[in-house]
C-alpha cells in the first residue's frame, strides 16, 4: 500500500488544486513558518477518516474548509484524494483486490455534508477504514506524529502510552 | 486480547531496548508494565538512561533527551509492526546536530522498506531526503507546493 | 485589585498590538477579557492575525505562529513592567530564519535596559548575542561551563 | 538589580563548583542536548525561591541535589548563589541598602535541611522575597519562559493566561 500521490483542493490554506506525488524513500517538507506544511499532514490525517476536529487544531470539522484570506474569499467544499498502489491485493477487501490503484477521497460541503469515496465511488467509513485495515495504514497513533506530540509520549500518562502500544498490537 | 498485548509489549520492549542506543550512541532503557488498578489495565512506564549518567525519573531529562527517548519508542513499534508510510512533523526540532544525524540515518535505513515523510526547518535533514518539496505563500494565505531540485536544494534550505 | 488589573491589562494590549506586527512583519492582534462567570474572575483571551490571513481560531495556527504571538505577549508584558533580567529557554526553537532574525533584533534593542539570558540551539541566534557561554559534558553527568570566545564562535557554533 | 553573576555547586548536573558571569546585553548559552543548559536556568528560578518541585521537572526537592553518574558518587548538598549589582537601593529593605552588592543563596542538604542567605547570613525565604518585590526579580511567569512553555501560553486556559498578567500588575 505505498502512497502514490496526494490531491488537494480547499483544504485549510490549500484553497488552490495541489497535487504531491510520493516518491519511494524519504520525502521532505520545507517551508516558513504558516506556510502549509503540517496542514499537508492534517490532510492525510483527514483522508484517513479522522473523527475528531480537534485532533485536526480545529473546533469544529467545517473548521478544514478553506475559509478565505484578506484578499480570497471562503471556499464551501474541501476535498482530499489518497492514492495507493495496491502491491499487496490480499490485504484488502475482496471487492478493492482487483484495482492496481485505490484512491480514497474525503469531501467536506459547509452545509454539514459529507462524503467518503474509493475509486469515485461513494462509500462509507466502513470500507475506507476496511481498506487500511489490512495494510496497518490505519495504525496513526505511531504512523503519524504531529507537530509538538512527540514531547508528549514522555510526559503521558501510563494508560496513554499503553493505547499507542495496543494499536500495533 | 490480553496476551496479544503482552507478546507485542514484549517485542516492542526487546526492540526499544535495541534502538535506544542506537540513537543515543549508547545508554540503555527499557518498558515496564505498571500494576493493573482494580479492572484497570496495565500502563507503560519508561525508563532512560542516556550515556554515562545514572538512572533517573524521565522528567528530569533534558528537552531532547525527552524527545529522543520517544524517538526511540515511536522507531521501536514501527519496526515491530511497520505501516507503508510514517509521517513525523518537526520531531527533529529539540534535537542538536549529533542526535539529527544519527535520527536522519536510522530514518534513511527504514525508508528502504516504508515510505518517510518528514516536515522539518532542519538543513541536515534537508540533506537528507530523497524528495523534498517547498511550501510557499506567495499569495498571503493561500499555500502553494513546489518541487526544489537537488542542486538548488542547498540556496532553497538557506532561505526556509 | 480589580481596577489596577484593568489598567495593566489596557497597557499589555496597547503594546501587545504594537509587537505583534513587529515581530510578524504585519498583521494584527489583541487580547479581550472574557466574562467572568459568577464571582470568577475574566480569563484573557487572544486574537492574532498574521499578516494576509484572515483571523481564526488562535489553534488552527501554525507552530511557529503560536510560538510567536505568545513571545509577542510575552515581550508585550516585559515592556509594560520590565524586569532586571529575562532568561528565555529554547523560544527559538520553532521560529523559522525570517522570524528568527525579528526576534533577535527585538532581544537586541530590549537588552539596552535590561540583561538577557538566551538558551538556544540556533545559529543565529547564538552570532547576535554579546556573550556567549557553552555548556559542556566532558566527564559523562557532569556540567561544565567554558566561555566562547567572539573568534571562536562560528566554528564552535557549527559544532553545537 | 543587575545580575553580575550565579555561583553554582551541586545543583542537578552541576557536581564542581561553577562560576556563570553575566555581563550587559545579551548571554547566550549553547551545548548539545542534555548538557546542562536548562538546569542552569532552573538553578536560577531555585536560588529565587522556587517551591514546586515539578517546575524544576523533578518529583521532590531532593532530585535537585546532583545525584551521581555513572562513574561519580551523589553528593548531599545543593547550594546556588546569586549576586546583583545594588544599583538601585530604594527598592530594597532598609536593612539591605547599604550594600553593593547583594548575593542571595540558597542550600539544600539530603537530610532535607535548607537555608536561604543574604550576603552570607542565614534568612527566611520572607526576606528573599522582599529583596525581590521592588525590583521586579520575582515575577518570573513573565521573566523566565522555561524550555517548552511558549507553546503552553497560547493553549492555556483565558484563567492561567490572566495570572501572568496579573503578575505585571
Ligand atoms: N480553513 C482554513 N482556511 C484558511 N487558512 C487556514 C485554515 N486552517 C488553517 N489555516 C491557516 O494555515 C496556517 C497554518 O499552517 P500550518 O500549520 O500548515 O503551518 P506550518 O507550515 O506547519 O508552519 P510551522 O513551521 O510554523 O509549523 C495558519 O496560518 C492558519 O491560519
Ligand atoms: N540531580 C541531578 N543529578 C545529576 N544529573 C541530573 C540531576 N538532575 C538532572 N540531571 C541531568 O541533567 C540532564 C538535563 O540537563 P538539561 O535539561 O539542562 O539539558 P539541556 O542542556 O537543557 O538539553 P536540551 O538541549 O536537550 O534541552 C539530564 O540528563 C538529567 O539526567
Ligand atoms: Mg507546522
Ligand atoms: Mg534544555
Amino acid at each position: 500500500m505505498r502512497i502514490r500521490r496526494l490531491d488537494i483542493v480547499g483544504f485549510k490554506s490549500f484553497m488552490d488544486k495541489t497535487v504531491v506525488a510520493f516518491d519511494e524513500g524519504v520525502t521532505g517538507v520545507v517551508g516558513p513558518n504558516g506556510c502549509g506544511k503540517s496542514n499537508v499532514a492534517d490532510a492525510i490525517r483527514w483522508v484517513l477518516g479522522e473523527q475528531s476536529a480537534r485532533h485536526l487544531r480545529g473546533r469544529s470539522m467545517e473548521d478544514v474548509i478553506f475559509n478565505g484570506s484578506e484578499t480570497k474569499p471562503p471556499l464551501s467544499m474541501a476535498e482530499v484524494l489518497l492514492t495507493f498502489e495496491n502491491d499487496r491485493p490480499s490485504e484488502l477487501p475482496t471487492q478493492y483486490q482487483g484495482y492496481s490503484e485505490i484512491t480514497v477521497g474525503r469531501r467536506l460541503f459547509r452545509s454539514g455534508e459529507s462524503e467518503y469515496l474509493v475509486n469515485g465511488v461513494q462509500s462509507r467509513l466502513l470500507d475506507v477504514n476496511d481498506i487500511f485495515f489490512g495494510s496497518g495504514v490505519g495504525r496513526t497513533a505511531y504512523s503519524i506524529i504531529e507537530q509538538g506530540r512527540i514531547g508528549q509520549i514522555v510526559s503521558a500518562r501510563p494508560e496513554d502510552r499503553r493505547a499507542i502500544i495496543e494499536e500495533a498490537a | 486480547s490480553r496476551e496479544r498485548f503482552q507478546e507485542t509489549f514484549d517485542l516492542v520492549n526487546e526492540k526499544f531496548q535495541a534502538v535506544f542506543p542506537r540513537l543515543f550512541n549508547g545508554g540503555r532503557a527499557g518498558l515496564v508494565l505498571t500494576q493493573a488498578d482494580g479492572d484497570g489495565e496495565a500502563g507503560v512506564e519508561i525508563f532512560s538512561q542516556p550515556p554515562g549518567k545514572k538512572l533517573q525519573s524521565v522528567n528530569l531529562l533534558s528537552g531532547g533527551e525527552k524527545a529522543l527517548t520517544a524517538v526511540s519508542l515511536i522507531f521501536a513499534i514501527f519496526l515491530i509492526k511497520p505501516t507503508p508510510f510514517c509521517l513525523l512533523d518537526e520531531v527533529d526540532a529539540p534535537l542538536d546536530d549529533a542526535n539529527v544525524g544519527r535520527y536522519n540515518e536510522m530514518v534513511k535505513e527504514m525508508s528502504k522498506t516504508s515510505q518517510f515523510i518528514l516536515i522539518t526547518h532542519n538543513k541536515r535533514t534537508m540533506e537528507m531526503v530523497d524528495t523534498l518539496y517547498g511550501v510557499t505563500m506567495q499569495e498571503p494565505g493561500v499555500s502553494k507546493l513546489v518541487s526544489v531540485r537537488l542542486s538548488e536544494r542547498t540556496k532553497e534550505a538557506a532561505a526556509a
